[in-house]
């Protein structure tokens, strides 16, 4: 699950 | 970074390319839904607002550019530059059906109550049902242009992708974004119906008509 504000992705 | 997620990337530019060589070429728009591509400007708006507080790579800040450039673009060409080739009269998908739910499912279920992570779930659950109302119009007129249909192939290809990545990732790192993945399976869900048809009609040189 990402952490607040970590979106690696596009 | 694995082969489907740079796949996945190139589907969803390729994508974003086909449509604009579409519209300059032929310098019309007909046929395309104003409000699909009013939504996906909006996902990417929501979704990129990351780009000014948290670097991840050259590569991620460069495609999240490209992508914000191509969809605003495209609103330009749709709703100012070629408007008067715009199908409006088809285009007639209620966004509100659209904007409630998702508006609600993104204060509902999120990582955590943060103005931008609300944002970003925003843009995740919005994504998977922004091509509804291109799917309706092509329903409601029964037929597109075979560009439109390869534009289509290549943005429910990259969802697809993206499902793999999302695969392999929980293989190799233990990594999984629930909230992406499901609404990932959600959105390529829809393109299913499509993705029939462009092989039974669009890859044997006909053009698509639906009965």
């Amino acid at each position: 699950v990402p952490t607040d504000g970590d979106h690696d992705e596009l | 970074m694995n082969v489907f997620r740079i796949l996945g990337d190139l589907s969803h530019l390729l994508a974003m390319f086909l449509l604009l060589v579409k519209i300059w070429r032929s310098k019309s728009c007909a046929g395309i839904s104003g409000k699909s591509q009013i939504l996906f400007a909006l996902v990417f708006t929501t979704r990129y607002l990351d780009l000014f507080s948290n670097f991840i790579s050259i590569y991620n800040t460069v495609m999240k550019v490209v992508f914000l450039l191509c969809a605003y673009v495209t609103v330009y060409m749709i709703y100012w530059k070629f408007r008067k080739t715009f199908d409006i009269e088809n285009d007639t998908f209620r966004l509100e059906f659209l904007l409630v739910p998702v508006i609600g499912l993104s204060f509902l279920v999120n990582y955590s109550y943060t103005p931008t992570e609300v944002l970003w779930t925003f843009s995740i659950y919005l994504e998977s049902v922004a091509i509804l109302p291109q799917l309706f119009m092509i329903s409601k007129t029964g037929e597109a242009e075979t560009i439109t249909t390869h534009y289509l192939f290549f943005l429910g290809l990259y969802r697809a992708l993206y499902l793999a990545n999302w695969i392999w990732r929980y293989q190799t790192e233990n990594f999984y974004d629930q909230i992406s993945v499901v609404s990932g399976v959600v959105q390529t869900i829809f393109y299913c119906d499509f993705f029939y048809l462009y092989v039974t009609k669009v890859l044997k040189g006909k053009k698509l008509s639906l009965p």
